[in-house]
């Protein structure tokens, strides 16, 4: 009977249980149903079984979106969870789907499965990648627009992370009013 | 309450683990 340190028999648990989301569009579907749940997990090993296996971000039809939120929560305004709040958006230039797309998404998902923003992580939501011919971007979702603190943290943190140059700001909007603007010309709550 | 943390490099150690 060898003994197995127990690390090697123990999947590694997250807070959360995530789930990874597709969206791609089709004319005979509405907008909702073209939101397809892919898989959700819990441990450490488990993202990476997922991650590993699917196609990069980069790789993506243009139009398409990768989504992980929180079991439970959709990645749509309209959600309980997600009316009320807003995101911190990185937008990308055309260049930067081969240079920072992958990892930047990477880094995004890293950040919420390893609760990197502490205490505030409850305020997390989940994140968005769209994959779009204009720049792509990437959307981090919080729950209430009101919870100054854990938006600016949060957004502190994104931007180290990303090594966002200091010079260059990230906005976040309410989805409140980026429902009413078209796209992402809503303006700023805050800006780190 | 406890919260689960993992720093970037432990996850990144995971990556390619059986």
């Amino acid at each position: 009977q060898t003994d197995v340190s127990p690390e090697m028999l123990i999947k590694h648990p997250l807070q959360n249980t995530w789930t990874l989301w597709f969206f791609k569009i089709e004319n005979n579907r509405t907008w909702e149903d073209c939101q397809m749940e892919i898989a959700s997990f819990n441990t450490v090993e488990d993202f990476w079984a997922l991650y590993n296996h699917i196609e990069p971000a980069s790789r993506l039809k243009v139009g398409c979106d990768y989504s992980m939120f929180k079991q439970g929560i959709k990645p749509m305004w309209e959600d309980e969870h997600n009316c009320r709040g807003g995101r911190w958006l990185i937008n990308l230039n055309k260049q930067q789907r081969a240079t920072e797309l992958d990892n930047f998404w990477m880094e995004v998902l890293l950040l919420m499965i390893g609760e990197a923003f502490a205490e505030h992580s409850d305020e997390v939501c989940g994140s968005v990648v769209n994959v779009r011919s204009k720049g792509d971007k990437i959307g981090v979702w919080t729950a209430d627009v009101k919870k100054n603190d854990s938006i600016l943290r949060i957004g502190h943190v994104l931007k180290e992370r990303l090594n966002i140059p200091r010079l260059v700001t990230i906005g976040f909007q309410a989805h409140k009013d980026t429902m009413v603007k078209s796209g992402s010309t809503a303006k700023n709550r805050f800006t780190v | 309450g406890t919260r689960i943390i993992y720093e970037r490099t432990f996850l990144m150690q995971m990556r390619n683990s059986p």
